[in-house]
């Protein structure tokens, strides 16, 4: 251990051991993320450095190697702890897996488990519960989420894919008619995922009812191959994230049966009548539960940068406070502590809101089930707002840890370029983040 | 707004009725309660204006969503305001609620860490601060000096602060960030994996570099 850093942990006031449990929410919390963080770490599931070097297909060929043998592991905690997607562990556990060195520049699988499988529980009926969670449990089908359009983003009213009904046959036909219309950015859909819940304007008898979810088949469940009316691929080299293979996808007269419809809310009956949702927003459920878990993930993104920095700061020497001393640790500037221990502070603060926000979330899915939904405006302004402003402050203070770290955090090897990279794409995805505070804008001038 | 008075309002928003009582924030004290009392009134004012700007714009002729796109920008500032609100008044009411429970060492630096984090915030927002609430020059003196007296406190413990975070060197992979310190070893290791490094001299020396230095290309 350098000596600096000893000396620093041997003048600590406070017991760091519970402080963890305090941030974990309880001792019992520690040990189970301990226990799933020392299977992550074991040797085998740690990816080499030397990845920074290989071309993006290379990042991708080992991305796929390394997410299924981590992701295997999640079926071995799922029997050991036996969660649902509903509670608290299987976010915890998603949590360290999404976290682990492997997937330091994300998953090809994490939309499937952070996104389809969330939005078929919030979206689907019992029976298509029933029918598409065990499957997509079992990873028997990769599931992605494509909403976002390469001409449309956050507006989704705006969205210009169809899925029309056609009662002769009891189908919806899919297309994406113009080359704005094809959905772009969905993680896992370039190669990975051979199932995808496409948000589409739903058109029967003749009229538009808006945008619904459709479950839609693109590739050959054994030969992979995309199927016929379905063009498929990567969108290419990004910031961050490249081990995530984001694509793109057309549509051309894709023919999928009546109850790949997601019809929890709205409904299209056997003859194509419309059956409207008690609320539309309530289409938005899928897209909550990932704001609460983006939430949660930039504390994390933050107190890793934050540790880096914190850390170097006490090792690294720098100039002299006074002539004919040593060169002093930079943690002992006060700009050095200005641009680092807000970032401690805010990890804090960020995950207590966060906390907030998924208590609030959970709340509103119990009082939803018997009928309410009095909190939904709330839900959703809360979390546009804290989405967006958490985001924001983090990504800033990351930069700022990576600024305080001199050239060395310029390295990727400092995993700060890379922690960046993850962070920043935050304030884009599940919702520009000037358009989620305009739409809490719009809940606090009506309220 | 305008029925704020008369309607439920539902926990988050609940502040913004109390703000708008008489005497909410009459004198400013360099206390966490009163800069999250200062930060409450500049939420409320900022809705209040930008609201207030709305339907002067409505009632003047221009169409509604011109009139919202044009107020806009304060309408993001209002709804960044109201999140300082929650993120503010969450990370204090969770201090209270550790209270009981927590060593005094932790309550301590968990209490300079709320105390720095509102510091902070009421330091960045000054301007706003200023235009809503009555702060004077000498209560900022004392914000700055309260700050800096907070960095102090937190220096010794910076680095059991991120400890405590509990991040296994396998999940940061950080060649500058790992627990033993070993910064410049790591760096260097990490130079060695290179692939660049592989062999002494690269192929594109013979191929471009000798003939361009040798005026030959």
């Amino acid at each position: 251990i350098n000596k600096d850093l000893q000396r620093e942990r041997e003048k600590c006031t406070f017991n760091i051991e519970e402080m963890t449990s305090y941030i974990d929410g309880g001792q019992e919390n520690t040990k189970k993320r301990r226990e799933t963080e020392a299977v992550l770490s074991k040797p085998e599931f740690c990816n080499d450095s030397s990845q920074d070097y290989l071309s993006h297909t290379e990042k991708y060929e080992l991305a796929i190697k390394q997410s299924v043998e981590l992701f295997s592991l999640l079926r071995k905690f799922q029997n050991e702890r036996n969660f649902s997607i509903t509670d608290d562990d299987y976010r915890d556990v998603l949590t360290s897996l999404l976290g682990s060195s492997t997937m330091r520049d994300g998953s090809p699988l994490g939309v499937h488990y952070i996104m389809f499988m969330p939005a078929i529980l919030s979206l689907g009926t019992s029976e298509q519960q029933k029918y598409w969670l065990p499957r997509a449990w079992s990873c028997s089908i990769i599931g992605a989420y494509a909403q976002t359009e390469l001409g449309h983003g956050t507006f989704i009213r705006g969205l210009e894919a169809t899925a029309t009904y056609d009662p002769t046959t009891q189908e919806f036909v899919l297309n994406t008619p113009t080359l704005t219309s094809y959905k772009w950015w969905p993680g896992g859909l370039g190669r990975t995922a051979n199932y995808c819940i496409v948000i589409a304007q739903l058109y029967t008898k003749g009229k538009c009812h808006g945008v619904h979810s459709f479950i839609v088949q693109v590739r050959d469940e054994e030969t992979h191959h995309p199927l016929s009316g379905i063009k498929v691929g990567d969108i290419g080299s990004k910031l961050g994230l490249n081990s995530v293979d984001n694509g793109y996808l057309g549509l051309d007269n894709v023919r999928i049966p009546r109850s790949h419809m997601l019809m929890k809310h709205a409904q299209v009956l056997e003859d194509g009548t419309y059956v409207k949702s008690k609320n539309s927003k309530l289409n938005y459920g899928a897209m909550m539960f990932v704001r609460t878990v983006i939430v949660r993930d930039t504390a994390n993104f933050l107190s890793r940068a934050v540790t880096i920095a914190v850390r170097f700061s006490a090792v690294r020497r720098q100039c002299q406070l006074k002539s004919g001393e040593p060169e002093c640790q930079i943690l002992d500037y006060f700009t050095q502590q200005h641009k680092l221990f807000i970032a401690i502070a805010t990890c804090h603060a960020i995950r207590i809101s966060a906390n907030k926000l998924w208590e609030t979330y959970n709340a509103f899915n119990e009082e939803l089930e018997a009928g309410s939904l009095e909190k939904l405006p709330e839900l959703h302004a809360l979390a546009c707002c804290l989405k967006a402003v958490c985001t924001s402050d983090s990504t800033t203070l990351i930069e700022r840890c990576r600024l305080a770290c001199g050239g060395h955090g310029y390295m990727l090897s400092s995993n700060l370029p890379l922690t960046y990279g993850q962070a920043t794409a935050a304030c884009t995805y599940e919702g520009d983040n000037t358009v989620l505070l305009l739409q809490t804008a719009r809940f606090l001038a009506k309220t | 707004w305008q029925s704020l008075d008369a309607v439920k309002l539902t926990p988050t928003v609940a502040y913004l009725r109390n703000t708008r009582e008489k005497g909410f924030l009459n004198k400013w004290e360099n206390t966490i309660e009163c800069i999250i009392r200062g930060m409450q009134v500049v939420a409320m004012r900022k809705i209040q204006t930008s609201v207030e700007m709305l339907e002067h714009r409505v009632l003047s002729g221009i169409p509604m969503e011109d009139a919202w796109n044009m107020t806009s920008l304060q309408l993001v500032a209002a709804a960044e305001a109201h999140c300082r609100v929650i993120i503010l008044s969450s990370f204090y009411e969770n201090l209270n609620r550790v209270q009981t429970t927590s060593s005094p060492e932790l309550k301590r630096v968990l209490n300079q860490l709320v105390e720095l984090y509102t510091v902070y915030w009421a330091l960045e927002k000054l301007g706003d601060l200023l235009q809503w609430v009555p702060i004077s020059q000498k209560d900022i003196e004392g914000l700055k000096l309260w700050y800096e007296q907070l960095l102090e406190k937190l220096r010794p413990n910076a680095v059991g602060l991120v400890d405590a975070f509990d991040l296994r060197d396998e999940i940061l992979r950080s060649t500058i960030g790992a627990y033993d310190g070993r910064v410049y070893e790591r760096l260097m290791e990490e130079a060695l994996k290179n692939p660049v490094n592989a062999e002494p001299v690269n192929k594109t020396y013979h191929t471009y570099l000798k003939p361009f230095m040798m005026g030959k290309l």
